[in-house]
């Protein structure tokens, strides 16, 4: 028996929010330990990486593992017919080809349930090394949505340089270049509005826009988020959820050819 | 110019 509960159902619309663009389908693999998410967007350009621990949840039980496959335009579907408010269950059996999701209002005055088919998925987990990045950078997850969108404007790849004084965002094309550059902040009244940046190294490395903009789909999760990037390695964009686990997401550099 | 590579160059198959 599986079943888990939030007590609002926004945090559930906005995890899937936060995939649904990249990932058609994917297979939810839930233990004791809570929700884990390990899926590679169609290209395999990108890789995405959801936690979900148990202790954050109102109420857990998973009583044997369970690998459900959804396909989450069908989730997304059964999530639009959640109020924000609404307590959110999903409830499975051992071995069943079914999850359901039950939503309850806050007066308990409506109560609805929607099974959805499960899927079986081929699933190719990868193993992620350990790694000791050169640049690790945190910053307002809004800022970081609005430099992604707006260079977008401008080409397809983002360079983005990384060094003691700051960090800065470049792209250039047809339309002419644009540099948006952005200093650690000396000061703060509020965490969440820091730009804060560890360097070990400098790094130069470049990304495709189209990646960087649907991992900004994440951003009402979290007030900031933190890229990590090495010299021709996958940069890790990680937006924490608080209480309740994080979302990573894997992007493969563009190289020189 | 520059050419996307693959993520999975990157990880090992589990």
């Amino acid at each position: 028996m599986f079943e888990a509960r939030l007590n609002a159902a926004t945090t559930l619309k906005k995890v899937l929010d936060a995939i649904k663009d990249l990932l058609n389908e994917a297979t939810f693999d839930c233990s004791d330990a809570g929700i884990q998410l390990q899926a590679m967007d169609n290209s395999h350009v990108s890789l995405v990486s959801l936690t979900l621990r148990s202790d954050g949840f109102d109420k857990f039980r998973c009583d044997r593992n369970l690998s459900m496959g959804m396909n989450l335009g069908s989730m997304s579907k059964i999530l639009k017919c959640a109020n924000n408010e609404d307590t959110v269950t999903m409830k499975a059996q051992d071995n069943a080809d079914t999850v359901t999701f039950m939503f309850e209002s806050q007066n308990h005055e409506k109560v609805s349930d929607y099974e959805m088919k499960l899927m079986n998925l081929d699933q190719e987990h990868l193993g992620i090394p350990e790694t000791d990045y050169s640049c690790v950078v945190r910053m307002p997850a809004m800022e970081f949505a609005r430099i992604c969108r707006d260079l977008s404007q401008f080409g397809e790849s983002v360079i983005i340089c990384c060094t003691k004084e700051g960090v800065k965002f470049s792209a250039s094309g047809d339309v002419g270049s644009a540099n948006i550059k952005l200093a650690q902040t000396s000061s703060v009244d509020k965490e969440e509005e820091a730009v804060t940046i560890e360097m070990q190294e400098p790094v130069s490395l470049t990304f495709a826009c189209r990646y960087l903009n649907a991992f900004t789909k994440a951003t009402p999760l979290s007030n900031q988020v933190q890229l990590s990037m090495s010299a021709d390695v996958p940069l890790v964009v990680e937006y924490r959820i608080p209480d309740l686990g994080h979302i990573r997401y894997y992007l493969a550099p563009k190289i020189e050819e | 110019a520059t050419k996307q590579g693959s993520i999975m160059s990157f990880f090992t198959k589990k």
